[in-house]
């Protein structure tokens, strides 16, 4: 594993803790939109099925374990923790999910190495990520006053997906048999999604003042 | 490809 995967993994993992933070410290889901939440739920369910048949290493499982564990643990507060559950934007949270879950599926079972059910299923939570932040993006556009958890929330997801996509030019010079197409062009589009978060994030960092994205 | 893909990534 290279320095760039491994800054992408902690990024990620970072992120999630932040969100969890957020919820638990202030009490408060505002502005998090509980349709991304439960998308990337389902992107590592469908992903992380290898847990029961393939082992790649002892930190892969937990990290696989971590994320499925905190997703759930994310989305219970957000519909079931009596107080959290009042402050979450329902009527903003409006996006569909049929709209990002079918095309995906209906791609994986076209796109795929392997017409297989596991990999089906993988290709389709790796589409799945790919736009599973809209809802999120779109929530944060309707909403004024975006607090700085949510905000460094989001940055460090987009941080994730950049760093992955230099762990892959550096393992496509570094292994002679990594060509992962499907996954780097997904990939790229996810990390395309963020462009014009940062843009405003960078700009609101640079200003001191609070993000705010143009509807 | 023919090479088994191995998801090795998270």
């Amino acid at each position: 594993m290279n320095l760039f995967r491994l800054a992408g993994d902690m990024s990620h993992l970072l992120s999630v803790c932040v969100l969890l933070l957020k919820i638990r410290a202030t009490k408060s889901c505002r502005g998090i939109s509980l349709k991304t939440q439960e998308l990337y739920a389902l992107v590592f369910v469908t992903r992380y099925l290898d847990l029961f048949y393939s082992y790649i290493s002892l930190y892969n499982s937990i990290m696989k374990v971590t994320f499925i564990a905190t997703a759930v643990s994310i989305i219970r507060y957000m519909r079931f923790d009596k107080v959290v559950k009042q402050t979450y934007d329902k009527e903003q949270d409006t996006f569909r999910y049929a709209f990002l879950v079918a095309p995906c599926l209906v791609l994986a079972l076209v796109l795929n190495h392997r017409f297989t059910f596991t990999e089906v299923l993988w290709t389709f939570s790796i589409y799945l990520e790919a736009v599973a932040i809209l809802p999120q993006l779109v929530l944060m556009q309707r909403t004024q006053n975006i607090d700085n958890l949510t905000a460094n929330y989001v940055a460090l997801l987009g941080a994730y997906r950049g760093l992955y996509i230099v762990n892959w030019i550096y393992r496509y010079f570094t292994e002679p048999h990594y060509r992962q197409w499907l996954v780097w062009i997904s990939g790229v589009v996810q990390t395309a999604l963020y462009a014009d978060f940062f843009y405003f994030y960078t700009k609101a960092w640079k200003h001191n003042t609070r993000l705010q994205l143009p509807a | 490809g023919g090479k088994k893909e191995e998801h090795d990534e998270l």
